[in-house]
């Protein structure tokens, strides 16, 4: 896909 | 009519290797699923560039091939030229918006940040508070990602408005009414009657064969993407078993089992395309000397490939502007969170220097 994906920024505080 | 709320709480070990799970299973699925619709593009591009199926639909010369007929319409009724003329006049807009929250949520961090520091100076010691700098390092470090982010969608767009202005020009045309998209097609004096020969059978037979390998990919993609399996339970047991989870060896050996008959699937398709194809191209070799070409034929099939590619294009296009729109939508939606964070932390630090102020002003 061309975009960038968003899963990254979406991942909750808990999972740091 | 109870309902436990903790019933899907599970161990946090079991929740970190349904991620990696999850993750795992994503990149299985898009690369199937990209090898497909890369073999798809590849097979319209040669298509396109072959002149077909126009080129045995066109009998008369002069009027427009049914192929390319019904390539018109339906870009047509997917929302024609003023549909994607629509979404890429709105991603400037979208992406300045995006900007512009994460802007003001980074500008009332620094804002608070100033005058935190400015009481540390007036008051020294006394000003008894963690340093807004180092509560802000979280929040910061995530608008810098949300801002790479917007750096790599600008590239993004870039690509799509590249493509739009190469190929809107014949978009255009192919979105025009027949009576006007006939007279764009130069004509030509009707081909040598083909009908019967041999290698015009044989061509048609194969397109035939490349549609059918084309719509069994959109039912194996729509199987791969359905394929679901709840890992919750092995990784419980696992757990409960070995009192650790071996993440990779169960996902791996699961994941074999879901898609494995699948990638068989997908190369599968992949090789009879290239065979077709390849078929294609030779019975084309054959079909072409045929036919006369003269420098009408010639021009009309040129036009004629040009607006077969521009169905294409425009199906791609079409496709990028949707995947950047919802892109900076959904981006629009985390940004105000992040909002919501800074504002929120801001206002705590705002109530509680003006506590300390009173204190201090009354010691």
């Amino acid at each position: 896909s061309l975009y960038p994906s968003l899963e990254d920024l979406k991942v909750d505080k808990v999972m740091k | 009519k109870f309902t436990d709320l903790f019933e899907k709480m599970v161990p946090l070990a079991v929740q970190q290797s349904m991620t990696v799970y999850n993750s795992r299973k994503a990149e299985i699925v898009n690369r199937l699923i990209g090898q497909m619709r890369e073999a798809t593009n590849l097979s319209n591009g040669v298509l396109a560039s072959l002149n077909l199926p126009a080129a045995l639909e066109d009998l008369s010369g002069d009027s427009i091939p049914q192929s390319i007929l019904e390539k018109s319409r339906a870009i047509i009724q997917q929302g024609g030229l003023q549909s994607i003329d629509q979404l890429i006049k709105d991603l400037p807009e979208l992406l300045q918006r995006n900007r512009e929250i994460l802007d003001e949520s980074l500008r009332i961090l620094d804002e608070e940040e100033a005058t935190d520091n400015d009481l540390r100076n007036k008051f020294g010691q006394r000003w008894q508070r963690t340093a807004s700098n180092d509560l802000y390092k979280p929040l910061r470090t995530e608008g810098g990602n949300v801002r790479n982010v917007l750096d790599k969608a600008v590239q993004a767009d870039i690509v799509v408005k590249q493509r739009y202005g190469t190929h809107r020009e014949m978009i255009a045309l192919l979105c025009k009414p027949e009576a006007e998209l006939n007279a764009a097609i130069p004509s030509a004096n009707p081909a040598k009657t083909l009908q019967g020969s041999e290698v015009v059978s044989v061509l048609r037979a194969l397109l035939a064969n490349i549609n059918k390998v084309k719509m069994e990919r959109e039912k194996l993609e729509n199987d791969i993407k359905s394929a679901q399996f709840d890992m919750t339970s092995k990784f419980l047991t696992a757990l409960a078993q070995d009192g650790a989870i071996n993440e990779e060896a169960i996902s791996v050996t699961e994941l074999d089992n879901i898609y494995g008959g699948y990638t068989q699937k997908v190369l599968q398709s992949l090789k009879s395309q290239e065979e077709i194809l390849g078929n294609i191209q030779n019975s084309h070799q054959e079909f072409s000397t045929m036919r006369q070409s003269n420098a009408d034929a010639n021009q009309r099939e040129e036009m004629l490939k040009k607006l077969a590619a521009a169905h294409d294009s425009y199906v791609e296009l079409s496709s990028n502007l949707k995947e950047g729109t919802k892109f900076y939508n959904e981006l629009t939606e985390i940004l105000l969170k992040f909002q919501n964070k800074c504002s929120d932390i801001v206002f705590a630090r705002k109530t509680e220097r003006d506590e300390l102020l009173k204190d201090l002003q009354q010691s």
